[in-house]
């Protein structure tokens, strides 16, 4: 599974 | 942080500070959707619940805040403040808002990133916000006459999203292994949502005349 991005946008 | 999306986030604050500046000024929300508004309070309270468990930068935190007091705000004053609430169009304001939660909820539990509560909620805020124009975009329709505030307001909406599109084109090339596939597609057709609305607005800028939108 592909990792989880961190939300850094809003 | 790259250009294009600071350049974004504060056409996004400015749409908002137009928007309270309108109601504040005019003391009237004529012609402005509460549904849409509670529907941007659903998805920054669903989206911004990081909050309370992750610190990305002083900038993101002092945003979120000012997204979620702004939002609360404006609804606080079509529906509380004694004269606002008074012009609210509520009878032409009907759009069935379970239409989107609903679709918007059920794809984010099929398409996530993470079977979280909080990737799941983050991912409806994320679906949601690409829909939570259409209230507004249909009372407008149905009020015709567009007040300048209103559409300068939907304008940079739609500006802030297609700023968007590009900073993620920009991060994609200058940042490596970036990809973030259900905010690309969703951020997307939440900027093809606003292309009608562009071209009306565009149109009555060039003539110099009021918009209006066709029957």
């Amino acid at each position: 599974s592909s990792p989880t991005t961190t939300h850094d946008e809003l | 942080m790259n250009i294009f999306r600071l350049a974004g986030d504060m056409t996004h604050l400015l749409s908002i500070i137009v928007l309270l500046l309108k109601i504040q000024a005019t003391k009237s929300c004529a012609g402005v959707s509460l549904k849409t508004q509670e529907l941007y309070a659903v998805v920054f309270v669903t989206r911004y619940l990081d909050l309370f468990y992750s610190f990305i930068s002083l900038y993101n935190t002092v945003m979120k805040i000012i997204f979620l007091l702004t939002a609360f705000t404006i609804i606080w004053y079509m529906r509380k403040h004694k004269v606002v609430c008074q012009t609210y169009d509520k009878e032409q304001d009907t759009f069935r808002v379970l239409f989107l939660i609903v679709p918007c909820f059920v794809l984010a539990l099929l398409v996530n990133h993470e079977m979280s509560v909080t990737e799941v909620l983050w991912t409806f805020s994320i679906y949601l916000e690409a829909v939570a124009i259409l209230p507004q975009l249909v009372l407008l329709q149905r009020t015709k006459n567009v007040d300048n505030l209103t559409g300068n307001y939907i304008f940079m909406l739609g500006s802030y999203r297609a700023l968007y599109l590009v900073n993620w084109v920009y991060r994609y090339f200058t940042e490596l292994g970036y990809r973030q596939w259900i905010v690309w597609v969703s951020g997307t057709v939440q900027t093809c949502v606003y292309l009608d609305f562009f071209y009306y607005y565009v149109q009555a800028w060039r003539n110099n005349e009021r918009m209006k939108l066709p029957g």
